[in-house]
């Protein structure tokens, strides 16, 4: 049987966080 | 033979801690190659990107968010522990790309690409209203109170060595207090302050055991009436000598 793949898990988690500030 | 393109090893998340331990590699490293300014530390990783190297290892391309931290690169304090600049300084980020290969859990930097500006007047201005903007390096009173300060430094205590300029760092108007602030990074040099009173063209910086690098901050504030005197405030830190640290650019190129 064909099973649909989640796109989001193949996608890179990027950018990463902030460690200081959003500037 | 025949040219294949490099594979994408994988694809790794910005946050994953083989990533981070590499970008932490790539800031030690862009903090000792540092011609200018501040030590930087990593605020985000950007973008990452992983690609097969034969026989072994992988290169991989980094894109770095850094911001600037208080400690000029005359300072000795390592990066790691110096304090980032706070945002309503008018914090001053840079843009790094990163090409450093990785094997066997070792990293080596092949080729960093930074550039840095202050956070923009617009944002500034709304993160910060009553904050002072950063003035540009060779603004006018921002380099007479340099000056000014210096002259002041060299004559407080004429027992020690003669200081010059090694270049100004950051400097910023007072608005509400009519006055000017700036922060610069002086060496020693062969003379005495009393020596140099009088011979200040002789005066070359220092070599060897006895060259030593300093940071100063300096503040002028103008007198609210006309007959009162100006203020003027400085406060130097020189540091130890650092056997095989050299800023021959620095040197060169605001010195001599």
């Amino acid at each position: 049987p064909l099973v649909k793949r989640s796109i989001l898990a193949a996608l890179p988690e990027c950018p990463g966080r902030y460690r200081h500030y959003d500037l | 033979a025949e040219v294949v393109p490099p594979t994408v090893h994988k694809v790794p998340g910005c946050d994953d801690p083989e990533t981070e331990a590499a970008a932490r590699v790539a800031v030690a490293y862009i903090n000792k190659h540092l011609k200018h300014g501040y030590k930087v530390d990593l605020n985000r990783i950007e973008k990452v990107r992983y690609f097969e190297r034969r026989p072994h290892g992988k290169i991989m391309d980094l894109e770095l968010d850094v911001v600037e931290t208080t400690c000029h690169l005359v300072d000795p304090l390592p990066a790691e522990n110096c304090t980032v600049r706070k945002r309503e300084e008018h914090a001053v980020e840079g843009d790094c790309d990163v090409k450093m290969i990785e094997v066997d859990g070792h990293y080596k930097v092949l080729r960093t690409k930074c550039h840095s500006s202050p956070d923009s007047d617009e944002d500034f201005q709304k993160s910060c209203p009553n904050c002072n903007r950063l003035s540009r390096l060779n603004d006018t009173d921002v380099v007479n109170t340099v000056h000014a300060a210096l002259k002041e430094y060299n004559a407080q205590n004429t027992t020690h060595d003669h200081y010059k300029l090694l270049e100004i760092s950051r400097g910023h108007h007072l608005h509400l207090a009519r006055g000017v602030y700036a922060e610069f990074a002086i060496v020693n040099t062969n003379c005495s302050a009393q020596h140099a009173k009088e011979h200040e063209d002789d005066c070359h910086v220092a070599t060897g055991d006895h060259l030593h690098y300093g940071f100063c901050k300096a503040s002028f504030h103008k007198s609210a009436a006309e007959d009162a005197a100006d203020h003027h405030e400085v406060h130097c830190t020189v540091y130890d000598h650092q056997p095989g640290v050299h800023h021959h650019h620095l040197i060169h190129e605001h010195v001599e």
